[in-house]
């Protein structure tokens, strides 16, 4: 069987400035994923070294290109899965880690659970030695402006998003 | 909101989703990337798929599970991406794109957003794309 990988870097209303960064994001992940299938390395290695790639780049919205919640804080979601066992794992809302995906994949494999969340999730973080890392660590110049609007008009996320057009995560 | 979805040398497949969110979301609001069904999900028997968009509307249908439940009848992991999010606007005027591979390695993807950074490579050939289609292919 021919191992193939299909990447996506999100799909919403992606400004000018940021089109090529996002194609060339996601080209990189997919050269990523599939130097470990063409390898003979296993679907789930290559998932995950995809996003971590894309969670590395900062002009995807996710790891170090998050988003900053109405407090001002970043809270982060992932989810990876295996087709053979249907295993799966996944964390929401955890805090100050670089890669989400790495942690989901630790709650598929050292846990019984599924899901962890919020101050469960960095905690398991922390028994798992994760490094935590600080929050401007993982938000942009871009993405501290674009609070600072909502801050300063108020706008709600479903009447910026629906005024767009492109609500999106 | 990011995703891979991949399938070896031996049959399997895999998914993976991850988001940071929305600006100015409520704090503890969550979307369907961490949600198994919704943001992502595979089975070696169908394949695997992984989405992004407007979280809410993406859980009201499961998209990612409703994707697989269409190769399951019988369709093509392209005919699936397209008739799922195809679903998801005619059921909740839901807007996003999703990933697809199917379990023998046919790739399919859709998206009803302005825009989806997209990529693949099978058989050494990369093709990638953004705006409704695009589709550049080189080799790899």
């Amino acid at each position: 069987l021919q191992p193939a990988i299909v990447i996506h870097g999100g799909a919403w209303a992606i400004p000018d400035n940021f089109a090529e960064a996002s194609k060339l994001g996601v080209q990189i992940a997919a050269k990523i994923g599939y130097k470990i299938l063409h390898s003979g390395g296993s679907a789930l290695d290559a998932v995950e070294a995809a996003v971590c790639s894309l969670e590395d780049d900062p002009v995807f919205d996710a790891g170090r290109g998050s988003t900053l919640n109405e407090i001002g804080e970043v809270e982060m979601d992932a989810v990876i899965m295996e087709g053979s066992e249907l295993r799966a794992g996944s964390v929401a809302a955890v805090q100050n880690i670089r890669n989400p995906v790495k942690l989901a994949r630790l709650v598929m494999e050292r846990t019984d659970h599924c899901v962890l969340v919020g101050k469960g999730a960095n905690m398991f973080a922390e028994e798992m030695g994760i490094e935590e890392v600080s929050v401007d660590s993982l938000v942009t110049d871009s993405a501290r402006h674009d609070w600072e609007h909502y801050k300063k008009f108020k706008v709600t996320v479903n009447e910026f998003f629906c005024s767009r057009g492109d609500p999106h995560d | 909101t990011v995703g891979a979805v991949a399938v070896d040398c031996h049959g399997n497949v895999a998914c993976a989703t991850s988001t940071g969110g929305i600006t100015a979301k409520r704090v503890g609001r969550v979307g369907d990337s961490p949600i198994i069904g919704s943001g992502a999900y595979c089975d070696n028997n169908y394949g695997a798929a992984s989405a992004t968009g407007h979280g809410e509307n993406i859980m009201k249908v499961t998209l990612s599970r409703h994707v697989l439940y269409l190769i399951q009848q019988g369709l093509t992991p392209q005919a699936a991406a397209d008739k799922s999010i195809e679903y998801m606007f005619e059921r909740v005027k839901g807007t996003g794109g999703v990933i697809v591979v199917g379990n023998k390695g046919d790739i399919g993807y859709n998206f009803n957003t302005k825009r989806m950074a997209w990529a693949s490579l099978k058989c050494n050939t990369l093709k990638y794309g953004l705006n409704p289609g695009d589709e550049f292919v080189s080799d790899f």
